[in-house]
């Protein structure tokens, strides 16, 4: 399902280099559920930048259900994106003059689904945010963001689920309802990429990428689930 | 030196209220070191914002080295929150067009303090972005905007040092150097009240306060510590 070959990622700021990633290549199967870990600034998020098609490698191949990432238009890649993946961000990205629910509507109204409305406010529901469906984001403490920007990845039911620090700013009886959430997701077949500097997170995946410095330092089966 | 009586923060929505503090009440003597934990939306971030005097209670008295603060004039304010309180905010608050190192030297020009530029980059050094201090925020990854936000919140040395959720996008081992960093603050004589999802880093702490929907739901010392 995904394939990632020898991937570098070089940032140019003036005559500096910022190397984030120094040739990666793995594969996830459809199906899978991996946990990505490593110390800040390894590389994890630009990492699953490159994975969610919202960003290109500087060198290295990317393959999507076996086709090259690179040869794709703006709009199939638009189309991959809306469809096809749910992405998490460790920023949340939210849109600021939209509500909750009008930011979880967003990706329906973009793939052209019925009943828009309804089906934002069951996903804001199945995240505990029922009751502050009208509020902005700077209406909403940090852990509401976060999860209204899961409920809007989840949405669409992806085939892929991609969660960049998904409960960063969850107590720990909030953070496993997400892990549930991501559980039935990846029972239904839902292939899941999950980013966490937590343990007990990262004992819900199945497999664990390590990163280190844009490298991967360490590729392992959870054992203990 | 902190006493807080009888707190509410009632947010006004159109027609509707969000009462996120419904009565709080709590004493921080100088040199204790205290984490607040609870649920997403409980009413930390609130009541750190009423803490660090970037916001004022709807009802309720804060006292600050035995002050009212409701009675202090906006300079006196400004003032307070410069050379007496490091705030790291959970949103991080990075000024996004300006480099991470003239984001730890704000306070010290505000302060009117010499050697800026050096005390600035020790700062950065300390939590380990010594290489980054050129990057704006956007160049810099989820966990290093939080460590730039701590460096900035510790450079002019404050008295009392509030933090919403440090250490939420570090792996461990770099959680531990912010921890090492805050105990030295503390062992200095130092006041730390650090709110914080993850019971690892709140055993750091010598008390922790539970917050359940708006109001104090626990108060007990951290045993092993
Ligand atoms: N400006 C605002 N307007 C309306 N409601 C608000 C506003 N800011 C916060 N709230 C609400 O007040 C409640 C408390 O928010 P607060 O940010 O203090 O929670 P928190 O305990 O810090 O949560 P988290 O752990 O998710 O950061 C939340 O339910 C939130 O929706
Ligand atoms: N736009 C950019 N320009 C320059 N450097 C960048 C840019 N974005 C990221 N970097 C650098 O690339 C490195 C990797 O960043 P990345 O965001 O992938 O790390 P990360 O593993 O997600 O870290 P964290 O756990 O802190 O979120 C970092 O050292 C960062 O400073
Ligand atoms: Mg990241
Ligand atoms: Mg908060």
């Amino acid at each position: 399902l995904i394939r990632v070959v020898d991937v570098h990622k070089v940032y140019q700021m003036g005559k500096v280099q910022v190397h984030a990633l120094r040739g990666v290549s793995f594969v996830v199967e459809e199906g899978e559920y991996v946990a990505i870990m490593g110390p800040s600034g390894s590389g994890k998020s630009t990492m699953m930048n490159i994975l969610g098609c919202l960003d290109r490698p500087t060198k290295g191949e990317y393959y999507l259900e076996g086709q090259l990432v690179s040869k794709l238009s703006d709009s199939e890649l638009a189309r991959i994106r809306n469809r096809k993946i749910g992405f998490v961000f460790q920023s949340f990205n939210l849109l600021p003059r939209a509500t909750a629910l009008e930011n979880v509507e967003l990706p329906l109204i973009y793939g052209g689904v019925a009943n828009r409305r309804e089906r934002a406010l069951e996903a804001l529901r199945k995240v505990g945010l029922g009751h502050r469906y009208h509020h902005r984001p700077n209406e909403l403490s940090g852990g509401e963001q976060q999860r209204v920007a899961i409920a809007r990845a989840l949405v669409m039911n992806p085939a892929i689920l991609l969660a960049d620090e998904p409960t960063g700013n969850l107590a720990s009886f909030q953070g496993e309802i997400i892990m549930k959430i991501f559980q039935k997701l990846n029972d239904e077949g839902g292939t899941i990429i999950m980013v966490t500097h937590e343990p007990d997170i990262a004992r819900h995946a199945k497999r664990i990428i390590h990163f280190k410095d844009g490298m991967i330092d360490g590729d392992e089966p959870v054992r203990e689930r």
